[in-house]
């Protein structure tokens, strides 16, 4: 099994392989991607031997070949349609975003308890009543759902969301959620990212 | 200095001592914060020991202490002013998440180049012109900038927010800015939560 700070830090070998791939690198050593991304060239060498994944000696990886194969491991290779439950502020930036696509996923369903909301077109997207969840969850075949509800929703539309078939749930609202285990749930925390560039502004001063 | 990949540790430090401390615990040690976070208690204790903080052999370490200092050194002991540019859907929903306030974060100004947006009230904030974005950024003392606009409209709004003195920018745009070395950058890039929600779904399926 892959270990869970291994697995963590794939995303981030994702984003860096595309920003090198987008200006047309074509290998990379470990020593490069440990530079960009903070970590020690050991540590990249083991992580992508953990993955399953070899370079050449002397010559490093093919980003190509790395990027086809952590999509593969993620499950991103192919389209993964992803359904949103709320559809207010963070439901329909999420529908704006264009990168989702990029990354292989595609904004299939948008729910929303309010009826006021339903019918209204968003994107490509039509808002749907609540009632419509667990059928086109299950008739698209969708296995992310993301819960966009205020916390006090949150629980609900998270069990609605599961009981239809999803797999995996990515979290907005700042409240615990209590699935059964096998489902895998994601938290976007904001505020971390605030305390993050706090931090980098604090030791940027120090130095 | 603080090595780079310690310091991008510190914010799941934070949530994980805030967890521990709202369920009453009062000292932690390090096997257990590893065990919650997924690294070795070598790496916690070299991390804290980097951050200059250092536990009770046999005890562990004070969680209320540990929050304190780290809190300090992140500069989120005080009230922190923030500028929001962008008053759209992301814009309006870090105006509504009340978990910025517990982390020392104050949304004390939000900014947007329509004219129509401009003198709505959203929250506890009034949506002001971007005429008015350097006089108030300096006469509130606002150090951080959260640039929410189009991806074409971000480098613009970035570099106003610095000319205005702020030291650090949470970009939520996708797009790479330029600005000034000295100025910190953050960018979210929700699509990469995704990633690791659609990872962690294929490796639950594997075992
Ligand atoms: N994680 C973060 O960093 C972060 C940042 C900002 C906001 N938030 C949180 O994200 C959530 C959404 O924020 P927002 O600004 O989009 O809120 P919002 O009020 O604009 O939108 C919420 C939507 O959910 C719908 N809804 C309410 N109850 C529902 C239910 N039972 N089933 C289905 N839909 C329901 C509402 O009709 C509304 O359209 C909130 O919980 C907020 O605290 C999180
Ligand atoms: N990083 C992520 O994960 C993520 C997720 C979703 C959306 N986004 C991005 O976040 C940004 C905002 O998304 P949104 O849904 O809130 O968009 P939006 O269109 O709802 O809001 C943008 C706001 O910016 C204002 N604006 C435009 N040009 C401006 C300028 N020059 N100066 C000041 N204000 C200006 C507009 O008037 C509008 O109110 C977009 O770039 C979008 O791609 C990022």
């Amino acid at each position: 099994a892959i270990p869970r700070p291994t697995a963590a830090r794939v995303s981030l070998y994702l984003r860096e392989l595309e920003v090198r791939l987008d200006r047309g690198q074509i290998t990379v050593r470990s020593r490069e991607l440990g530079d960009s991304l903070g970590f020690t060239d050991a540590q990249i060498r083991k992580d992508l031997r953990l993955l399953g994944l070899s370079g050449h000696p002397g010559v490093g990886y093919g980003i190509r070949d790395l990027l086809g194969r952590l999509r593969r491991l993620c499950g991103t290779d192919h389209e993964c349609p992803v359904a949103i439950v709320g559809a207010g502020n963070i439901g329909r930036a999420l529908l704006s975003y264009g990168r989702f696509e990029t990354e292989g996923f595609r904004i299939a369903a948008v729910f929303d308890a309010d009826e006021a909301k339903v019918g209204e077109r968003l994107g490509r997207s039509t808002v749907r009543s609540m009632s419509e969840l667990r059928d086109r969850v299950q008739r698209l075949g969708i296995r992310i759902g993301i819960v966009a509800t205020p916390p006090e929703s949150a629980q609900e539309a998270a069990e609605r969301l599961v009981e239809a078939g999803v797999d995996g749930i990515l979290n907005f609202a700042p409240r615990r959620l209590e699935l059964p285990t096998g489902i895998s749930v994601t938290e976007v925390d904001l505020s971390m990212s605030l305390v993050n560039l706090s931090l980098q502004i604090a030791l940027s001063r120090m130095n």
